[in-house]
């Protein structure tokens, strides 16, 4: 494994544990969007399928369930902790994700690299990863509240999808027969949204410390 | 699936 893949990995693992931490410890999901939260979920439960049948390393199997469980814990703690449920921007968190669901499964079915359940389940988690930041995005627009959605938060995601970037490129020139189109190309999408994800971001908390300038 | 080379990416 390269420098570039474990330090993706890193970061990838920190900004899920830090937005957990912080809705435990603060009991406040306010700017957070339980539709991209679901998504992310969704994501790694149809990714990590192959937790029951193939074993690659200790490292893969103990970062997966990992990624399950603190993607689950956010939501579940977005939809049934009775202080957290409450601070959640119900009425903003308008994006109709399930709208992104079927098209990303369409997709797979047409676009894998094996017709196979597994590689079709796996192609569909590449797709909608590519796309769950959009409610995020959105609710962002919408409510301009940057209090929870930590420059870490943002930090560690541009972080994580900069360094797969890297590591695909590594691994293009150092390995024979590594070509994967669509992790490539759903993971240059993605990073893309991300990128208007983060200028939105930076935009609303330059606006944020205007206001606060004293009157 | 027989290429395995991606998945073991996370």
């Amino acid at each position: 494994m390269n420098m570039f893949r474990f330090l993706g990995d890193m970061t990838h693992l920190f900004s899920v544990l830090v937005l957990l931490l912080k809705i435990h410890t603060i009991k406040s999901c306010a700017g957070i969007s339980l539709k991209t939260q679901e998504l992310y979920a969704i994501v790694f439960a149809t990714r990590y399928l192959d937790l029951f049948t193939d074993y690659i390393s200790l490292y893969n199997t103990v970062m997966k369930l990992v990624y399950l469980g603190s993607s689950l814990s956010i939501v579940w703690y977005m939809r049934r902790h009775k202080l957290v449920r409450r601070s959640y921007d119900k009425d903003q968190d308008t994006f109709r994700h399930h709208f992104l669901i079927l098209p990303c499964l369409i997709l797979a079915l047409l676009i894998n690299e094996k017709f196979t359940f597994m590689e079709v389940m796996w192609a569909f988690s590449l797709y909608l990863e590519a796309v769950a930041i959009l409610p995020q995005l959105v609710l962002l627009q919408r409510t301009r509240n940057i209090d929870n959605l930590t420059g870490q938060y943002v930090f560690l995601l541009g972080a994580y999808r900069s360094f797969y970037i890297l590591n695909w490129i590594y691994r293009y020139f150092t390995e024979v027969h590594y070509v994967h189109w669509i992790t490539w190309i759903s993971g240059l999408v993605q990073t893309l949204l991300y990128g208007d994800f983060f200028y939105y971001y930076f935009h609303s908390w330059k606006n944020n410390e205007k206001l606060q300038l004293p009157a | 699936g027989g290429d395995t080379a991606s998945k073991d990416e996370l």
